[in-house]
């Protein structure tokens, strides 16, 4: 499965 | 963490401190839309439950609980301040705010990453984030004399916008596997919003007159 982009972001 | 993300995270402190500051010090919200600042309280709290989840460094933490306590303590003014609440254009505020929050959520149960709790909340509060701003993008247009606070208070806003935009594409070259399509796609229409009122900001400033927005 895709990774989920870590949410670094605010 | 690179120099557009700084910029963007600033530009939205500066933002949320130029509105206390008018709050707290004048005394007045005139020109502030309680719909917006009740939007963005339920954006912070639905996106920043992760706060208890994952770590990812102090900066995010301290600027998340930031943003909470700021959103909150700015609506609880407008609400429940003696003086503050009493400056507040409740007549002219009439946008129907319950009538994006319904839409967003469902588009969240339908078009998210992964079915979860908080992936979905994520998702929800990403796509009412970008359409939160309306109510007071209405309310600026039906008070046509902005005061000079609430203009600079939105300028800023969609600079953090814009600033975001820049950090994703620096990203997108920078790093590898960086895509994050939802988050684009809410935060470009989010910009597009205030494209009318920038031009409209910038060309008062030009002219250093007080900024008028067409009826």
């Amino acid at each position: 499965a895709k990774e989920l982009c870590k949410k670094d972001e605010l | 963490m690179n120099i557009f993300r700084l910029a963007g995270d600033m530009s939205h402190l500066f933002s949320i401190l130029l509105l206390l500051l008018k709050i707290h010090t004048i005394k007045s919200c005139a020109g502030v839309s309680l719909k917006t600042q009740e939007l963005y309280a339920l954006v912070f709290a639905t996106r920043y439950l992760d706060i208890f989840t994952g770590y990812i460094s102090l900066y995010n933490t301290l600027m998340k609980m930031f943003f909470l306590w700021s959103s909150f303590t700015i609506v609880w003014y407008m609400r429940y301040h003696n003086v503050v609440r009493r400056s507040y254009d409740k007549d002219q505020d009439t946008f129907r705010h319950y009538f994006l929050i319904l839409p967003c959520f469902i588009l969240a149960l339908l078009v998210h990453e992964k079915f979860t709790f908080l992936e979905v909340l994520w998702t929800f509060s990403l796509y009412l984030e970008a359409v939160a701003i309306l109510p007071q993008l209405v309310l600026l247009q039906r008070t046509r004399n902005v005061d000079n606070l609430t203009g600079h208070y939105v300028f800023f806003l969609g600079a953090y916008r814009s600033f975001y935009i820049l950090n994703w594409i620096y990203r997108y070259f920078t790093e590898q596997n960086y895509y994050k399509w939802i988050t684009w796609i809410s935060g470009l229409v989010q910009t597009a919003l205030y494209a009318d009122f920038f031009y409209y900001y910038v060309k008062s400033w030009r002219n250093s007159e007080r900024l008028q927005l067409p009826a």
